[in-house]
């Protein structure tokens, strides 16, 4: 009985937050607030610069990466206006 | 921090704002102060001014809604996104708008305002005691009649102090039913309901008929949140059910079982694998008072900034005992420049009855006798706030500072003055707070402060305590006053206002009534109120909202441009 409880994630129905990978979670989020500028024809931004991007804006350590300290701020309540405007 | 491209701006420094419509999280009475307050932070720091507007277009358009609510920018049910705003501009910028899936409060858990019972409106004291047993929400226990009610100490047997909690049972708000209760069954649309539904809305809000046919008398409020209510999920409004099944597991309280965002949730029938019915517990919510500080740096043309600590940061962090960061303040004032002139300082009461001395003890014996300085050459076009108007004598009178000019109700003459007050009543102190004439006995009562004078012709009686009239005695002004025939007259102070018995010298029972439950659409707490050429007329600052005998708003304008015809 010492072994890990297995947690059953279900969809509860009309929940507008329904569960997202991280990596979902950090495309939505970098093309939300401005980090990824999805209008930009001269091709895609790399999302490591994005997240460089978002983590300086955050003051979070700047990786680059998607580590635990950008989802955690990535799903923190905040305003909805963006953090870089197109 | 950081501004809109191009330093956008307004142009001007007297900003209007405007509260479109309410959540039923809060009273609209605090939500109306956290706006307020949270517009303060910036005017504290900058020359700008804002101005409530109850009708028309303001600057900026304060909204709740949830998600697809009007614009290109969804919101997306509880947390997540809070709200947001737009930049200076025409249209939909400048405009503030919050996600009314959040549970909204002062950010420490609900905040509930009662009403009626014997608390004056006091908020409920969380947890409190009822015959011995503590209660941390509003209850029903102890009434047979169903209505929640709660303790506004911490013990119920001790003090006894007590006030009824939102519900449906007791009013709704918005709609066309001026805050009447539900009334449960009723029909729409053929169905008969016993609950507030959303049902016939695509905005989410939870409504109710006010009669028992909605589709024959077309009358409707909105629900307010009870704090039992669960928030979002599909059953918004119900409350928790305990205990619940899930996953065959049985559940006494909230859980975050079966989430993966560890946020609590429970069933809103006792079996929520057959009826699928839930929604989140309520929580700490979020302070309306620091999102709406945050938005309107928005709406006065601030983008988010680095710095954490700063208001402007995007991630929301509840700080009980706000400060502006300089951050913020240095971005506000590279738009509009730092506030000039000293910081306004309210006019010290003075003693009529005994000479200053120096004490601790508050005196109650108070007559605003210091004028404000006011140059007497100045015209009436010169003055931005009046000490008080009425209708005296067929003549709009307007005083301030110890002069009052007239004005005839044909206009023809136009404005006469400046006339001292004391010249033609010399009983009255220079500040007035209020007039009116009693057109049966030809009467005309002054107020100032706590006191008031009946002039008949030159005989003078009083000054008298505003309490020989039934007035609370704690109650500081009379700011208003609007006859209504048959010996009646409104007495307005603060947000409340009482009806006087001109011939019994006494308010009439079953007064305070709240000013924007009777006059809706008007400020709810104007500085002056006076009736002229069969209007009501309500002013705050140097705006009035005119009422017509149905009242309805309709007109709003400046006092000295339109009322006094200024150039």
């Amino acid at each position: 009985w010492c072994g890990p409880i297995k947690s059953v994630f279900v969809n509860f129905p009309g929940d507008q937050m329904r569960n997202m990978t991280d990596e979902e979670l950090a495309d939505t989020y970098l093309k939300r607030f401005g980090y990824i500028n999805t209008l930009e024809k001269s091709g895609l931004q790399s999302q490591s610069k994005a997240l460089m991007k978002m983590q300086k804006q955050l003051g979070l350590e700047e990786t680059g990466e998607l580590d635990q300290a950008t989802i955690n701020a990535m799903n923190q309540p905040r305003c909805g206006v963006p953090d870089v405007r197109s | 921090y950081q501004t809109f491209a191009g330093n956008l701006k307004w142009d001007h420094n007297d900003i209007t704002y405007r509260v479109l419509n309410y959540s039923p999280d809060m009273d609209e009475s605090l939500i109306d102060d956290a706006f307020a307050r949270a517009f303060k932070v910036w005017s504290d720091v900058t020359p700008l001014t804002f101005t409530r507007l109850y009708a028309g277009t303001a600057d900026i358009m304060i909204s709740f809604g949830k998600l697809d609510h009007g614009d290109p920018y969804p919101f997306d049910g509880k947390d997540g996104l809070l709200a947001h705003a737009y930049p200076p501009g025409e249209g939909i910028q400048g405009d503030a708008h919050f996600d009314d899936d959040e549970f909204w409060t002062l950010g420490n858990g609900a905040v509930i305002k009662t009403r009626y019972g014997n608390a004056d409106g006091a908020i409920c004291h969380f947890p409190f005691t009822f015959l011995g047993k503590s209660y941390s929400s509003c209850t029903t226990e102890g009434r047979e009649d169903g209505l929640p009610w709660c303790s506004t100490t911490a013990s119920f047997d001790e003090d006894k102090k007590f006030g009824f909690c939102p519900s449906e049972l007791l009013f709704t708000y918005g709609g066309n039913s001026n805050g009447r209760a539900c009334v449960f069954p009723f029909v729409f649309d053929g169905e008969t309901y016993n609950s507030c539904t959303t049902e016939g809305r695509n905005d989410g809000y939870r409504w109710c008929a006010t009669t028992s046919n909605f589709d024959t008398d077309k009358e409707y409020g909105f629900c307010p949140s009870r704090d039992t209510a669960v928030i979002g999920g599909n059953s918004e409004g119900e409350p928790c059910h305990f205990p619940f099944t899930f996953l065959d597991k049985t559940y006494t309280s909230c859980t975050s079982e079966g989430r993966g965002d560890g946020k609590l949730w429970c069933a809103t029938t006792s079996n929520y694998d057959k009826d699928q019915k839930w929604g989140f517990c309520p929580d700490r919510g979020y302070s309306l008072f620091l999102v709406a500080a945050h938005e309107f740096g928005h709406a006065l043309g601030l983008e988010h900034s680095s710095i954490q600590d700063a208001l402007m940061y995007p991630m929301y962090k509840y700080v009980k005992d706000f400060s502006l960061h300089s951050d913020d303040t240095a971005g506000i004032q590279f738009l509009y420049g730092p506030k000039t002139g000293p910081d306004p300082t309210p006019p010290q009461p003075k003693s009529t009855t005994s000479p200053p001395v120096t004490t601790t003890e508050p005196t109650r014996e108070t007559t605003e006798t210091t004028p404000h300085p006011v140059d007497p050459k100045d015209d009436a076009c010169q003055v931005d706030k009046f000490d008080a108007i009425a209708e005296i004598k067929g003549q709009l009178h307007l005083f301030k500072d110890g002069y009052y000019w007239t004005m005839s109700s044909q206009r023809k003459e136009g404005l006469n003055g400046p006339f001292p007050i004391k010249q033609s009543w010399p009983a009255l102190p220079a500040v007035l707070s209020t007039a009116f004439e009693d057109i049966l006995t030809k009467k005309i009562y002054f107020f100032s402060a706590n006191q008031f004078w009946v002039y008949t012709g030159d005989q003078v009686q009083g000054p008298r305590r505003i309490e020989k009239l039934g007035l609370p005695a704690s109650l500081e002004r009379v700011e208003g006053s609007l006859p209504r025939g048959k010996g009646k007259v409104l007495l307005f102070s603060e947000d409340k206002f009482w009806r006087l018995d001109v011939k019994t010298q006494a308010v009439d029972t079953g007064y305070p009534r709240y000013t924007d439950y009777v006059f809706g659409g008007v400020p709810n707490k104007p500085h002056d109120v006076f009736l002229y050429k069969g209007h009501y007329y309500f002013c705050q600052q140097s705006f009035y909202w005119r009422m017509n005998s149905k009242r309805q708003v309709d007109r709003v304008g400046y006092v000295k441009y339109d009322v006094l015809k200024c150039p």
